[in-house]
C-alpha cells in the first residue's frame, strides 16, 4: 500500500510580495 | 502570478489513501483534520502552513472541466491563481476537503467534500525562513 506525505495533499502557493 | 498544481487527479485524494504525517503517524485521506495539518508544519523544518483566502472562482476558458481559483496568500495578501480540474480538492480550515465541484470529487474519488466557495480560508504551504 503506497504511503502519502502530508504535504503533497496541500498546494504549495509561494506569496509574491508586490511591492 | 500564476501557480499551476497538478492538472491530472493525484491518487493520494482517493478515499482510503494512506497519509504519513511529520510525525510518523499515519492516516487516512478523509480522516484528516486541520490540526494534523498545523501540527506537520510545526514539526517541519521547511515549510509553514499559510492561510489562503478564496477570493474568485472562475471556470477556464482553456477547458470546461478546469477551473481558475484566486486565492489572497499569507499575511502580505499576495494574490496567486491555481487552474486546477473542477473536482481537485483543497482542505479548509476547520471544515474539511472542499472543491469547486463536490459531487464530481465524491464520484470520482469517493472523498467526502464540500463545495468551496469565495471566502473560504484554505490550507496552504510556503516555505520558511525565505530571507
Amino acid at each position: 500500500v503506497p504511503v502519502f506525505p502530508w504535504h503533497s495533499l496541500v498546494p504549495f502557493l509561494a506569496p509574491t510580495q508586490s511591492d | 502570478s500564476s501557480t499551476v498544481v497538478p492538472t491530472s487527479l493525484p491518487p493520494y485524494f482517493i478515499k482510503g489513501s494512506i497519509i504519513q504525517l511529520a510525525d510518523g503517524e499515519l492516516k487516512r485521506v478523509e480522516d484528516l483534520k486541520t490540526e494534523d495539518f498545523i501540527q506537520s508544519a510545526e514539526i517541519s523544518s521547511d515549510l509553514k502552513i499559510d492561510s489562503s483566502t478564496v477570493e474568485r472562482i472562475e471556470g477556464s476558458i482553456s477547458a470546461s472541466n478546469f477551473a481558475v481559483v484566486q486565492f489572497s496568500v499569507g499575511e502580505h495578501r499576495a494574490q496567486v491563481s491555481v487552474e486546477v480540474l473542477v473536482e481537485y480538492p483543497f482542505f479548509v480550515f476547520g471544515q474539511g476537503w472542499s472543491s469547486c465541484c463536490p459531487d464530481r470529487t465524491t464520484q470520482l474519488l469517493e472523498l467526502p467534500c464540500t463545495k468551496l466557495s469565495v471566502g473560504d480560508v484554505c490550507i496552504s504551504l510556503t516555505l520558511k525562513n525565505l530571507r
